[in-house]
């Protein structure tokens, strides 16, 4: 199939060709792709030759129809359900969090293991019992989980979601955690972030 | 200078050459570290070649080598002082994170712009107002500042910590903002965390 880390780099080609395609410009080579993205025009052909025939030899590509096609083959044209686990400080500023659901991401239900927890509301949403995920997640469809729990939790609560079924899973607590081949977890890593920015912080610069 | 997207690229060739000084590697060729990051040889070497000669032709490059000048390059075996910007749930939840301190990113001081908040405490610091950044976070050496206030409020924080000298800010507000051509900006996207998985979830598979 398609390697993992080149469909990570999709949603980044999304952004750069959806900026392309609202300053009006309508076609682009491997080449200035590249230039935009700093990526050689090799690893861009390579890259996009795993989803499909893209562009013209000598001609470049329709950026209106890449778009178009990258965003359906990531599944951008459809809406997902999504559980968030964990509703302390963090995971109450998820549920809360308007950049979700105008791409298609509805937070549809809420989980917590602290009976203080469990029954109270987050964002219009009641707070389950963890132990009730496989049932009451399957009801509601989800198919995308939200790991918000201290990192000694997270890789019992992803077992858990893996047993529920759950494919995909964004975590946010420090902490590797493992799963099967076929279950994503994609994690949200302030420190790689800061690290990518400590270079212009330093001495000579 | 060196292009800002090949810096971003740093910190994940970082932790695939720790990974593999942990299993005991020693030497790789820049065609095994491209299959192991799904990104072409020729990606590699050019971007490693922005930042110095490494490697022998014909030999590869010394893992422990590499990944000593790289570390230094990034400012990475260097303390840094961190200021928290809106301490609600998510700055709390920041505030208390345990990734930072490893990896040397200190927070040193906290603030928030509402009158019930400045002067609360909050993992050991106390809230000050925000219209005092630039002489406490002066005062406190601060380099980098963290985001989380909401969207609306996003911009102008950026321009008064700009204003107040801060040349990297860490943003989890969902907003794209501007600054000038010398401040890193990095944003905390989940939407496209959450984007690079659909595409596993989406109908075919
Ligand atoms: N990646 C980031 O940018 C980032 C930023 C801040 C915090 N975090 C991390 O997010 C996580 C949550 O932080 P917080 O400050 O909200 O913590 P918190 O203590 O306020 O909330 C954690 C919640 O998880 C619940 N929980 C614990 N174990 C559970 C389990 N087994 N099943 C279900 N729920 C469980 C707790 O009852 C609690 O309500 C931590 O791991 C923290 O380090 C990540
Ligand atoms: N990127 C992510 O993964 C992620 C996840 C959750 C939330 N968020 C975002 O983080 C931000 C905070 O979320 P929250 O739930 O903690 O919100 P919140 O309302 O609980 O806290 C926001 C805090 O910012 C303060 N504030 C507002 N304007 C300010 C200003 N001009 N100067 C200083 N402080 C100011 C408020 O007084 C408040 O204490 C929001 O933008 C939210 O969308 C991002």
């Amino acid at each position: 199939g398609v390697p993992e880390v080149v469909v990570e780099r999709l949603p980044q080609y999304l952004r750069a060709l959806a900026h392309l395609k609202e300053s009006g410009i309508e076609v682009i080579s491997s080449q200035q792709l590249g230039d935009l993205l700093q990526v050689t025009p090799a690893q861009i052909r390579k890259d996009l030759s795993y989803f499909g025939r893209f562009g013209k030899q000598g001609r470049g590509y329709a950026i209106s129809n890449l778009l178009a096609q990258l965003r359906s083959i990531l599944g951008l044209d459809q809406t997902w359900n999504v559980a968030v686990v964990g509703i302390g400080r963090l995971g109450r500023a998820i549920i809360s969090y308007p950049g979700f659901e105008p791409e298609g991401f509805r937070i549809v239900c809420a989980f917590d293991s602290d009976k203080a927890v469990v029954g109270q509301w987050a964002g219009g949403l009641m707070i389950h019992d963890f132990s009730t995920f496989k049932k009451v997640a399957g009801a509601e469809g989800v198919q995308i989980a939200v790991v918000a729990v201290p990192a000694a939790a997270a890789q019992d609560v992803i077992d858990q979601l893996v047993d529920a079924g759950i494919k995909a899973v964004l975590n946010y607590a420090p902490k590797s955690t493992l799963a099967p081949a076929d279950v994503r977890i994609r994690n949200v890593d302030p420190v790689v972030a800061l690290q990518s920015m400590t270079y212009y912080l330093s001495a000579a610069r």
